[in-house]
């Protein structure tokens, strides 16, 4: 699974995600990528999340739509996404990983999975990681 | 307000050959889209071409470089969300198109509806000329393989437990 997040100069944010889904998966199987609140959640009001990961999982706590309500009850943005990936490991225990950015340009690349390669662009500064704490 | 674009190449365990390729892969894609935001671009047309660039680049798992299902077939899916508008387009289980991701987007623009689903999906791609290429086009040669050593363990797993030594 592949996902992009961006806020542009106007102030717009939107997101994408595209996935192949799992190896040797029953045919007609759809996961969480595509699926609106699930695999990627965009509003100006709030901001923009992608997700990854176990999609059965992700498709049962709405992530992406989870992690923009937490943003709008003020969480800041990393915090929503940590928060929201230990309830999905809590509650439906899936792993995953998911990024986000808010309206305000805070941003965040968070996984509970051994690795997520990820890459965040800001005022020409690139940042990019792939194993936890990175 | 400066522009800020954070992509993913999914969260999985990533074995070490893959490591060096998909860090690349997500950097040049933040590149692409940031770039394109930097002149003039909006927030929906670069999380597209980022995602674009992740499909055309076979070391994830979407457009080229997808995995196979269990009839060892290429099922597609994606979304993209415009923010603006809360305007959203998705398609699934799509075959050989090799950037659903702008598939989607059609389906945002182009029609009333939020998804459209295989053979529907096709046919909408073929009635605004969206590319398409065979199937096998997307699959890498590693996945065939990978793709086969796992058909072949799975039916082993069906025959232990199927025969007196079944066991856990």
């Amino acid at each position: 699974t592949v996902g992009a997040v961006a806020l542009d100069c106007s102030g717009n944010v939107a997101c994408a995600t595209s996935t192949g889904g799992i190896r040797n998966k029953m045919v007609g199987r759809v996961g969480d990528s595509p699926v609106i609140g699930s695999g990627g959640y965009a509003d100006n009001l709030s901001g923009a999340a992608s997700c990854t990961g176990h999609g059965e999982s992700i498709l049962r706590v709405t992530l992406a739509r989870l992690i923009l309500f937490h943003m709008e009850q003020g969480k800041g943005t990393a915090e929503a996404v940590n928060v929201s990936l230990t309830y999905m490991g809590e509650r439906v225990r899936g792993g995953g990983g998911a990024i986000a950015v808010s309206r305000t340009g805070d941003w965040a690349a968070r996984f509970t999975t051994e690795r997520m390669a990820w890459a965040a662009l800001e005022e020409e500064r690139l940042t990019y990681g792939l194993n936890p704490g990175e | 307000m400066s522009a800020v674009i954070v992509v993913h190449g999914g969260a999985w365990a990533i074995p070490d050959d893959l490591a060096q390729a998909s860090v690349a892969g997500v950097k040049a894609a933040a590149r692409r889209g940031f770039l394109a935001m930097k002149t003039g671009a909006s927030a929906l047309e670069a999380v597209e071409l980022a995602v674009r660039t992740m499909e055309d680049d076979p070391v994830f798992d979407a457009g080229h470089g997808a995995v196979l299902n269990a009839d060892g077939e290429v099922e597609l899916d994606a979304i993209i969300m415009d923010g603006r508008t809360l305007a959203a387009g998705a398609v699934s289980c799509v075959r050989n198109i090799p950037n659903p991701v702008s598939l989607a987007r059609a389906v945002m623009e182009k029609t009333d509806h939020v998804m459209l689903t295989d053979r529907g999906a096709n046919r909408f791609a073929q009635s605004i000329g969206i590319q398409e290429v065979s199937p096998e086009s997307l699959v890498t040669e590693q996945e065939r393989r990978e793709w086969e050593k796992n058909r072949k363990y799975s039916s082993g797993v069906k025959d232990l437990f199927n025969s007196q030594w079944g066991h856990d």
